[in-house]
């Protein structure tokens, strides 16, 4: 089964 | 700060393909340009717009200010503005409210609008350069109906991009189904172009409901470019021509 992940797993907060 | 742009329609356009994924965003005025990044409430996509100043009929900042603007309230003023009305997007220094002036071609017609604007605590996203594995393009008539055909059938789509296809595959309760796409060979129309560029295959899922979120921007572009690289945010990315300016859209996959 495949979860959604989200942007801020990926992209840093600036 | 000050803009014209000769055409409403493009900010109008602009507005409907992000207005259903962000209630409330920052735009983002500097001598450089207007910018708009946000998120959607769930941080699964992020939308990254920019218009260069050069795009503008005029574009005067002396410095940078962000316009927070509810896109709902944005939406009922452009209601006012004619498709072919030049639009003029004025703001002081406090930032409390941004004046909009639609004038009509044969400039008979001129109407202002004054929107009260709001303090948007945004996180911004530093989205890294990146060298993508797989490159598709294609029309963006054919990526919204790929979109609206399939999200019918399931929640999820797989997408497999090779050398020689590129496959939008969902698997729902009712059944499954697939569109597989080839590069064009004979290339009549530079606007029906099915283009792959490969450094390796990708297949990857993502949710049907915003790549359809997504397809709302197709009246912008003829064309649309899909980035894909494994375990990481699909981009996609709808380009107002040569020096306008773009609209991407970034997704964050489905993964084990």
């Amino acid at each position: 089964m495949k979860s959604q992940s989200t942007l801020l797993s990926f992209f840093e907060t600036k | 700060f000050e803009a014209r742009l000769t055409q409403a329609s493009l900010i109008k356009k602009i507005l409907e393909a992000i207005k259903d994924l962000v209630t409330d965003a920052n735009f983002d005025c500097s001598p450089e340009g207007l910018s708009l990044q946000a998120m959607d409430s769930s941080h699964v996509s992020l939308v990254s717009m920019v218009l260069h100043a050069q795009g503008f009929e005029m574009f005067r900042c002396q410095r940078a200010v962000s316009l927070g603007i509810n896109l709902a309230s944005l939406t009922k003023i452009l209601k006012c503005a004619g498709n072919d009305d030049s639009i003029t997007l004025r703001a002081d220094e406090k930032g409390d409210k941004a004046e909009f002036v639609f004038e009509s071609q044969s400039q008979d017609r001129l109407s202002e609008f004054e929107l009260k604007l709001m303090d948007i605590d945004s996180e911004h996203l530093g989205i890294p350069d990146t060298k993508y594995s797989a490159i598709v393009e294609m029309p963006s008539s054919e990526y919204r109906r790929i979109c609206s055909d399939l999200g019918v059938m399931g929640d999820t789509v797989r997408i497999s991009v090779s050398k020689e296809s590129v496959k939008f595959q969902v698997d729902g309760d009712i059944g499954k189904g697939s569109v597989c796409l080839h590069p064009s060979s004979v290339v009549d129309k530079p606007t029906e172009v099915v283009k792959i560029s490969l450094e390796e295959p990708v297949d990857m899922i993502f949710s049907i409901r915003y790549l359809n979120y997504f397809a709302k921007a197709a009246p912008l572009s003829d064309t649309v470019t899909l980035s894909l690289s494994k375990d990481f945010p699909l981009q996609i990315e709808f380009k107002f021509g040569e020096q306008m300016g773009y609209l991407r859209y970034y997704l964050a996959p489905k993964i084990d």
